[in-house]
């Protein structure tokens, strides 16, 4: 599950 | 970043300021949710903690203190200064029949199961729903001030224009976020009887009064 985590959006 | 995401922030933005100012200037939390305003609260704490983790940009970094920094002044009008103004025997709708079920359900369904992104899926889960003790009150009191429904109109606007943003970022940058799209799908929906009321009321300039 390496997703990409890192949310960008607010 | 797109033109849909950035109006949406903007239309978001305007929410919160039109909120804190109308409080603010009337001294009156009259036919505002507090408990809705203080599920937004939460909504942003859990969701912005990765301020402390990660830095995206001066943009992102500065919404997020004024999302949250807006939110807990607001909470603070309502409970504090203006509290004698506060309509509780309203506002009832049973929050914890919310918190609950969208915390059990951000531990079974997340991308990863790590302290904060089941925090921000709870974030998302909870943003969805938020609303609904203030549209509850609404119901109850059979109408809003007309400020009180611009503030619903630009709120319900901010994930309408997500949704577009999400559209978007699926055609051109192949990047779509399942969660935060069935929950933004769940939160606009939840506002398409206000906008209608909204939309053939108030910007017929007619007060907006539910059939009690």
């Amino acid at each position: 599950k390496a997703k990409n985590l890192l949310h960008d959006e607010l | 970043m797109n033109v849909f995401r950035l109006t949406g922030d903007l239309s978001h933005l305007a929410a919160i300021i039109i909120l804190l100012l109308k409080i603010w200037k009337s001294r009156s939390c009259a036919g505002i949710s507090g408990k809705s305003q203080i599920l937004f609260a939460i909504v942003f704490t859990t969701r912005y903690l990765d301020l402390l983790t990660s830095f995206i940009s001066i943009y992102n970094t500065s919404m997020k203190v004024i999302y949250i920094g807006c939110a807990y002044a607001t909470v603070y009008l309502i409970y504090m200064k203006f509290r004698a103004t506060y309509d509780g025997n309203h506002d009832s709708f049973r929050v914890e029949f919310l918190v609950v079920p969208v915390g059990g359900l951000a531990v079974l369904v997340n991308h990863d199961f790590s302290f904060l992104e089941i925090l921000w899926t709870f974030s998302i889960y909870l943003e969805s729903v938020a609303i609904l003790p203030q549209l509850f009150m609404i119901s109850k009191t059979g109408e809003a001030e007309t400020i009180t429904t611009h503030y619903l109109f630009c709120l319900g606007l901010y994930r309408a224009l997500y949704l577009l943003n999400w559209i978007w970022r699926f055609y051109f940058e192949s990047f779509f976020d399942m969660i935060a799209i069935v929950a933004g799908v769940v939160q606009t929906v939840l506002y398409c009887d206000f906008f209608y009321l909204y939309i053939t009321k108030v910007l017929k300039g007619k007060k907006l009064s539910l059939p009690a």
